[in-house]
């Protein structure tokens, strides 16, 4: 996270490959599941053997032991529609909530965010050194609306993507952070709007970033858990 | 500092087993390590292969191979098989002296006559565990340069060679060999390879045996390999004063990168067939260009890396890393990832098209979008319907045709008959009707529930600091 600052954000969690490093992050949506973004891995039969979400830490790399800290073995990935850049992940074993480790809820289906409202995102990737390396670092977004946004990204912007306005100091998502979480605080409420996916250049100053609406593939996340 | 495991192929999690002898050979007791049970096969003469068991420490030597008649391999936790390259080898080194493998026919397709005839064609030798002369196999007892012959059975044909490659000669090397998978254990300047699951003399980062971190990379035996992205197959050498050396290998011709690997607008899989023009980082810096040794210093030279096209700045992956990168124009950050390459997808090609989000589609696709078969409506396994003909008649849910029975707003899909995916959608793709717009909907929908934190005092953070 370029511009932000170190934060607690109970829901994200960090994926972890064979080699043991933190290369994306997620969003734990049920105890057993983690939404995250189809940029984190190769295919979608990747073979999973060695993939863990490590979750209730602030630290990139904790050291084995550290209280709170639990990490699970990703069982298995389904991939969402071919539009929508999603990957649900099954874990080997749903996760202990608690003060570290939270669920978000997901939104209903086909709702949009108003322009305006206050969002966050967390986590742990690069943060081309405006802040601490190695801990999650959150930073705060206003929601835009599509309309606004298509202005300076001249309609490439989708309706299955939304977007936060651009701030003149670069403030936003980079490497590493992707599969992560833009949660929007409505009604009392944390609740997971957007998914962090690559934008062309990370925090670009007085561009809008565009993340992925989560409430278009709702339906689609609630059949997978159930089915 | 050879080992004497360097004579052996070993198959991880591999048991040999012979259906005429039950349980074989001698079995050999608090063996620290595979090296030793070799130490005691390799100059036996009739042990021609052996099973380590790292639970008990022991091993049992064995004389058959998995080419021996009635053997049979085996899944076996917990044991690795170990076999003597010589007989288990399809190519020859030198002269193939030692070759012991099983041909028995000659390069002009003559079958071979068993050694120990005199007929049709009489001869002086006698079988021996020395000289190796077994059955009607190629053999090269006196030296050949030609490598291994035989006696044929033809009367009018006394002997002929049987054409068997060398080593060398039977694998070629590809673009810079990341897929070399042949047998050369020595490297151009003749220097025995040392085994990729040893750590001595050198010591290296590729344990194939403790982490499978490189699954693909056949780190096994002591072969030329390129599992690090180097310009050619390489190895570490048995010469404790030379960590590693290239391997002097034919190339298979000029680089055909085959134009539907090549991707132009996202990157498949790893993204070692991106031919885009992407040229920085995802955070936004500026690429190096390859041909340029500055502000980075580097290997991958265009030239030598010819079937990578290293061409200007653009993100490229030489090495088999997790995505597309590039050096970068920034002193204080080498390499990053171009991770703002969207990646494709893996869908199959589409082949029809439905209107709306597909509840009247009746066309007859019944596959998924990544190619797996759709399970029949009516069918129970793998996976057990919510949906089937009778509870869901308006559907049509025939055979196993795509269809969209609850409505789903992604499009028709089926249950898969693959048992890890229960449901996935269709090789389909929507027809050119405008979908229905999410941004100006009927109405705005409240929540019921939601996600709480606990905004906890910052004791945890500052402690943290």
């Amino acid at each position: 996270i370029v511009g932000g600052h170190p934060g607690n954000s109970p829901w994200t969690v960090s994926l972890h490959n064979r080699q043991g490093q933190h290369f994306c992050s997620g969003s734990l949506v049920k105890e057993q599941w983690v939404l995250t973004a189809r940029q984190c891995f190769s295919s979608c039969r990747a073979p999973l053997t060695g993939y863990e979400v490590w979750l209730g830490t602030l630290l990139q790399n904790p050291q084995p032991g550290e209280p709170g800290l639990q990490h699970v073995q990703v069982a298995q990935m389904f991939c969402g529609p071919s539009d929508s850049q999603l990957v649900l992940l099954k874990l080997e074993r749903p996760v202990t909530l608690n003060q570290r480790v939270a669920l978000i809820c997901l939104p209903p289906e086909r709702y949009v965010v108003p322009p305006a409202t206050m969002c966050e995102i967390a986590g742990w990737g690069e943060t081309n050194g405006t802040r601490h390396d190695r801990i999650l670092n959150v930073a705060l977004l206003n929601v835009i609306s599509n309309q606004e946004c298509n202005i300076k990204h001249r309609g490439r912007v989708r309706e299955t993507e939304m977007c936060t306005r651009g701030l003149m100091a670069p403030v936003g998502a980079c490497e590493g952070d992707y599969g992560g979480p833009l949660a929007c605080f409505t009604h009392d409420c944390w609740v997971l709007e957007g998914i962090i996916i690559p934008n062309r250049v990370c925090a670009r100053p007085g561009w809008p970033a565009i993340f992925l609406r989560v409430s278009v593939f709702v339906d689609w996340i609630h059949k997978v858990i159930q089915l | 500092q050879r080992s004497p495991l360097n004579d052996f192929e070993v198959l991880r999690g591999t048991e040999l087993q012979h259906l005429l002898h039950g349980v074989a050979g001698s079995l050999q007791k608090d063996m620290v390590d595979a090296e030793e049970c070799a130490k005691r096969c390799g100059p036996l003469l009739d042990c021609r292969a052996f099973h380590y068991n790292m639970s008990s420490l022991s091993c049992q030597l064995l004389p058959w191979t998995q080419n021996s008649p009635h053997t049979r391999l085996l899944h076996s936790v917990g044991c690795d098989l170990f076999q003597k390259k010589d007989y288990v080898r399809t190519c020859i080194m030198d002269k193939g002296v030692r070759y012991r493998g099983t041909v028995a026919k000659t390069v002009g397709g003559l079958l071979c006559q068993s050694w120990t005839h005199r007929f049709p064609n009489d001869h002086k030798y006698k079988p021996t565990l020395q000289n190796g002369l077994e059955e009607n196999f190629c053999r090269n007892p006196d030296g050949d340069p030609r490598g291994p012959w035989c006696y044929t059975t033809d009367p009018t044909v006394r002997f002929q060679s049987c054409g068997i490659k060398s080593c060398r000669e039977a694998a070629c090397v590809w673009c810079n060999g990341e897929d070399y998978r042949g047998s050369v254990d020595h490297t151009e300047s003749g220097r025995e390879c040392q085994r990729w699951d040893l750590q001595h003399p050198h010591v290296h980062p590729f344990k194939p045996v403790l982490s499978p971190r490189f699954p693909d990379k056949d780190l096994n035996n002591n072969y030329c390999r390129n599992p690090d992205g180097s310009e050619r197959p390489w190895c570490y050498t048995t010469d404790p004063k030379l960590k590693r050396e290239f391997c002097s290998l034919p190339s298979c011709g000029s680089e055909v990168q085959t134009h539907q690997d090549a991707t132009f607008h996202c990157f498949r899989g790893k993204g070692e067939g991106y031919r885009g023009v992407a040229n920085t980082t995802s955070a936004g810096v500026p690429c190096q260009r390859w041909d340029s040794q500055s502000p980075h210093q580097h290997n991958f030279r265009p030239e030598k890396y010819t079937c990578k096209d290293l061409r200007e700045n653009f993100c490229r992956n030489p090495d088999g890393s997790e995505a597309p990168w590039c050096f970068t124009s920034r002193p204080g950050m080498r390499v990053a990832f171009c991770y703002q390459i969207p990646r494709c997808t893996d869908d199959v090609q589409t082949v029809d098209c439905y209107h709306g989000s597909g509840e009247q589609y009746r066309g007859s696709v019944n596959k998924t979008r990544m190619g797996v078969p759709c399970q029949r409506w009516s069918a129970e396994i793998p996976h057990k319907p919510r949906f089937t003909p009778t509870s869901a008649p308006h559907a049509q849910l025939k055979e196993n045709f795509c269809r969209n029975p609850d409505g789903d707003s992604h499009g028709p899909w089926c249950y898969t008959t693959d048992p890890g995916i229960s449901f996935d959608y269709c090789a389909l793709h929507r027809c050119n009707d405008p979908p229905v717009s999410i941004l100006d909907p009927p109405d705005q929908v409240q929540f019921e529930k939601c996600g709480k934190r606990v905004n906890r005092p910052d004791q945890w953070l500052s402690k943290l600091r």
